[in-house]
């Protein structure tokens, strides 16, 4: 699954995912990635988060939407990721996912649980000719 | 970290990303046409199998796409679910963005709205997603998310049907914990949401 977020440099905040979901699933099922708040949600307000993985779990927690409320409440990125995958792991300790949460402003942080890592890919204004950065979180 | 503009993508997806950066920084400034123009060029690559036509099959050996856009300033969202036989459907929900006051169409209707906005309908299953699917049929449909039904889905494929009610009460709790355990899925790089 691609899940992304975009910021423009009038802090337009926007996020978005396109997949073709989980292996074997019954014909019919839909995962989490078009549920809004769940595989992704934005709020120019404060930014936005996007997620992905076990699909069937994930959308039940929507832990998009619980990341920019942690944001809005003054957790850092990072924290607002670990506390929404956090929630997940307390129900279903063999889920695997990973979310990536950004601040309007552009500060950026993942969160993930079930892998061992879970590699995210940023491209901002802080490098020369937006270079596309692979980085990782310990999951 | 951080520096506007910004595009942040899962995995190690950096073609998409780097198209949507160029998208928003050389192109249209939009940041939904980046944000389209990126996931798009996933579903063109099939990143890791995952996004796109010709990955992770149904029951049927059918390949359906699910994808959506949220505009963060107006919390305006185009998504579409279960898309069945059209390939760019980040391209699709931006119609649903744009051109419906909806938020989501599911299935096959939103098949007949794709043609309706001239999307071309066509098969999204290819050879690699047809021996994907012919292995898992191999191996007695296993894993698969079936529960309470026989015969039983730990052997076997369908159909089933569901067993009865007092069946399933005498459900013993560590089998109620196995139900959270989802390890059997190896949900992972190659297979997820």
């Amino acid at each position: 699954t691609i899940s992304m977020i975009v910021i423009n440099e009038d802090k337009h905040v926007v996020a978005g995912t396109s997949t073709n979901g989980a292996r074997h699933k019954i014909p019919g099922r839909v995962g989490d990635s078009p549920i809004p708040g769940a595989g992704a949600y934005a709020d120019a307000e404060v930014g936005a988060a996007v997620a992905t993985g076990d699909g069937d779990v994930m959308m039940r927690f929507l832990p998009s939407l619980l990341a920019v409320e942690a944001m809005r409440s003054g957790l850092s990125p990072a924290e607002a990721g670990q506390q929404a995958i956090g929630r997940i792991a307390k129900y279903y300790p063999s889920f695997v996912g990973g979310i990536v949460v950004v601040t309007k402003d552009g500060q950026y942080g993942a969160a993930c649980h079930g892998m061992e890592e879970f590699p995210y890919s940023v491209a901002d204004g802080t490098v020369a000719d937006g270079d596309v950065r692979v980085l990782t979180v310990k999951c | 970290s951080g520096g506007l503009p910004l595009v942040a993508t899962t995995w190690g997806f950096t073609n998409a990303t780097l198209r949507a950066y160029q998208s928003l920084t050389v192109g249209a400034f939009d940041p939904i046409e980046a944000l389209v123009e990126g996931c798009s060029v996933c579903e063109r690559e099939q990143c890791d199998g995952t996004v796109g036509f010709g990955g992770s099959p149904d029951e049927n050996g059918e390949t359906t796409l699910d994808a959506m856009l949220m505009d963060g300033k107006t919390m305006d969202i185009g998504a579409v679910a279960a898309l069945r036989d059209v390939k760019h459907a980040a391209e699709v929900a931006k119609h649903v963005l744009r051109n419906t006051k909806h938020t989501l169409l599911v299935g096959s209707q939103a098949t007949e709205f794709a043609v309706m906005m001239g999307f071309k309908k066509e098969s999204l299953q290819t050879e690699a997603s047809k021996s994907m699917w012919s292995a898992w049929q191999n191996n007695h449909c296993q894993p698969n998310f079936w529960k309470n039904v026989i015969p039983s889905p730990s052997m076997s494929c369908g159909p089933y049907e569901p067993v009865s009610a007092n069946a399933i009460h005498r459900t013993t709790p560590s089998s109620a914990e196995n139900l959270s355990d989802r390890s059997a899925y190896d949900f992972g790089q190659y297979n997820h949401d």
